[in-house]
């Protein structure tokens, strides 16, 4: 039953695949660099 | 030992009640012990209230030049800036609270109130200052303890002030420089003026053995926060207000730089000294929200390293 | 005017003895409770409205009973007499029911399941007659239109630990947690709305409910136009917001037999509800398939998958330390 628990865990990666978050995480990422750079 | 805190010890306090050391001297109390409970109970209340702040009293006792906060409960108010006293609303409460907690056993007295400064820090305004003075005529001994939720969930540790008022018209010594903290445009008008009229207590936090395995327990748990929280996410709304209010800042020093700069060889070097200052204390503002986003940003992509990079 | 107040109250009295309901409040309605030469006091004219509006629910009729009860809650809030505002509300729920206001008629219920008081006045009330409120209270919530205030409703309701003990509380989480009902479940449920008696709790609130024969949700048997029963409407409703959880997309085909429905109608209330903004997603009709949105940010589901990634994760070292791994 390990076994089959740690399989189902495995099948849950990656956590979540899809273009809207790609968009949004590359945009938080650009809003935060672009506030250091500000800062800078 | 870890319990012997939690002991009451009635005939000790009425001695103190009687002694009343602290009239002797406005800077008798200089130390705060709060409890892992009332510390929770305060911060939960604080962050229940979103932007309004809110507002309640704090139970314990006084050893020797320190106040042991035991326990805080929420008043039935939501005290406001512009609110004299809300406190007022809620007396009849706070007797009805202090009796039957009486009669329930617990014997510790109120010995101070609490409340909340949502996003812009922990210090007391100007009705805050009138509110404790009040308190330090007619219930001593009391503390004003001032808790900041937005700051605490951006910072990941609790923004938490405690101070005493000055009795009127007292000069107080020279105050050892206290850690920086920014204060909001809207809001240096009041935090300068009253500064001087109060001085903030040293806080430290104890807990009891079940405090101690609870806490273990939930620690347990914590790293599962850890890995599941955004700072960046949850604190949008705080860090758009600290950018705008620092935009704010900059232009105001901005206009004094230009006007100085007509009379340049006019202005004296203490002048250009105080500009200096201000613009460097809006430097250290823009650094500090630039090292908190850059942290979120890090956490962000050690989870999508963690999380998103691992495929079938 | 003395004279045929008393007529008509015996008239009344008479028509209510031989169960002809309707009768007995007209005769009752013609007694002229404002203008009139004597001045009737107020917790008279209050007891005549509540008894007529009772009478007019007695046959269903909330259209009159309504009449009533709006006169009746002019004089409500200053009477003293707690039975008469217990009456009130009663009917008031009931005539709620009735117009099928289910979420404010379940807030009137569940109001009056809360009482406190064992006795009022002389009359008693016992545990029973509240649970019955109690249980009105849910089943109109779960037969409300699904939305948000129903949500905070059910929220409630689930949160109050006396609904676990109803028969109706399997159903009632399956709705709180957004869960899939199936038909036998379904039809579970339906038994439960069988005509129950009201009679069946006159032991308790004699005052209110003795004389009330239909029963409480008989309407909500009642077909509407599309020819489901409020009931029927209701679980599709649920379901399909249970499935917009669950399902990125899905094909009407598949919904259909998920709902137990035709694809047709499965499109036709799912477009209902996105349109009333009960739902968030799109249709695509030339592949009769349905997209579902769901409004949490993106970067906010990832933390909960995160979450729910750990727990996993945990649960896994906790296995591994009782078998001594």
């Amino acid at each position: 039953s390990l076994l089959r628990q740690v399989s189902s865990l495995l099948r849950r990666l990656p956590a979540i695949e899809s273009v809207k978050f790609q968009d949004d995480f590359l945009m938080e990422y650009n809003d935060t660099l672009l506030i250091t750079y500000l800062a800078m | 030992d870890l319990d012997s805190i939690y002991v009451y010890d009635e005939a000790a306090q009425s001695q103190v009640q009687q002694d009343r050391p602290w009239s002797q001297d406005p800077n008798y109390f200089k130390r705060v012990k709060v409890s892992a409970l009332a510390l929770l109970k305060m911060v939960v209340h604080a962050r229940s209230g979103g932007t309004i702040e809110v507002m309640g009293l704090m139970q314990g006792k006084i050893d020797g030049d320190a106040f042991i906060v035991m326990d805080a409960f929420a008043l039935p108010v939501e005290g406001t800036e512009t609110r004299v006293n809300a406190q007022a609303d809620a007396y009849e409460y706070m007797v009805e609270y202090s009796q039957t907690n009486k009669q329930a056993g617990r014997l510790e007295n109120v010995v101070g109130w609490y409340h909340s400064h949502p996003g812009y820090g922990c210090w007391l305004s100007g009705i805050d200052v009138s509110t404790q003075m009040l308190n330090q005529q007619y219930q001593e001994p009391f503390l004003a303890i001032v808790i900041d939720p937005t700051r605490t969930v951006s910072a990941g540790k609790v923004e938490i002030g405690a101070f005493r008022t000055y009795p009127e018209g007292h000069i107080p010594p020279d105050e050892p420089v206290s850690e920086y903290q920014t204060i909001p445009l809207n809001k240096i008008e009041d935090f300068g003026v009253h500064c001087k009229q109060y001085y903030a207590l040293d806080v430290t936090y104890f807990k009891s053995s079940l405090d101690c395995h609870l806490l273990d327990l939930l620690w347990n748990k914590y790293w599962v926060n850890t890995l599941s929280s955004s700072p960046l996410l949850a604190n949008r709304d705080y860090v758009a207000g600290q950018i705008s209010d620092l935009a704010e800042k900059l232009e105001q020093a901005e206009n004094q730089l230009s006007h100085s700069r007509m009379g340049s060889f006019l202005v004296a070097p203490q002048r250009k000294k105080e500009e200096e200052s201000q613009v460097a204390k809006i430097t250290r503002d823009s650094l500090k929200i630039t090292i908190e986003q850059v942290h979120g940003l890090m956490s962000q992509v050690i989870k999508d390293i963690l999380f998103n990079s691992v495929h079938q | 005017e003395e004279q045929v107040l008393v007529i008509r109250e015996k008239l009344a009295e008479l028509y209510e003895s031989e169960q002809q309901w309707s009768k007995a409040a007209q005769m009752l309605s013609g007694i002229d409770l404002d203008a009139g030469i004597r001045m009737l006091d107020e917790t008279y004219k209050l007891s005549k409205c509540v008894q007529i509006a009772r009478l007019y629910l007695e046959d269903d009729d909330a259209v009159n009973a309504e009449v009533f009860i709006n006169k009746a809650s002019f004089l409500v809030s200053n009477s003293p007499h707690e039975v008469l505002s217990l009456q009130y509300k009663v009917c008031y729920a009931r005539i709620l029911d009735l117009k099928r206001k289910f979420l404010e008629a379940a807030l009137r219920y569940y109001d009056i399941s809360q009482i406190e008081k064992r006795q009022i006045e002389d009359e008693l009330i016992d545990e029973e007659a509240l649970e019955q409120a109690l249980s009105a209270a849910v089943t109109c919530t779960i037969l409300a239109a699904a939305g948000p205030q129903r949500s905070r409703v059910l929220a409630t309701l689930y949160k109050d630990e006396r609904c676990s003990k109803l028969k109706i509380y399997p159903i009632l989480q399956k709705v709180y947690l957004e869960r899939i009902l199936r038909k036998p479940e379904i039809d579970a449920f339906s038994e439960e709305l069988k005509p129950h008696q009201v009679t069946n709790i006159v032991l308790t609130f004699q005052i209110l409910f003795s004389r009330m024969k239909s029963n409480f949700i008989l309407q909500q048997k009642a077909l509407l136009p599309d020819n489901f029963t409020v009931l029927d409407r209701a679980m599709i409703e649920h379901n399909l917001l249970s499935a917009s959880k669950l399902y990125t997309n899905i094909s009407f085909e598949e919904l259909g037999t998920l709902l137990g429905i035709a694809p047709q109608k499965a499109e036709k209330i799912a477009s209902r509800m996105i349109c009333e903004d009960r739902m968030r997603g799109s249709i695509d009709q030339v592949e009769a398939v349905i997209h579902f949105e769901d409004v949490t940010e993106e970067l906010q589901q990832w933390d909960h998958q995160i979450v729910s990634l750990c727990q996993a994760l945990n649960d896994v070292l906790d296995g591994m330390a009782k078998k001594g791994l």
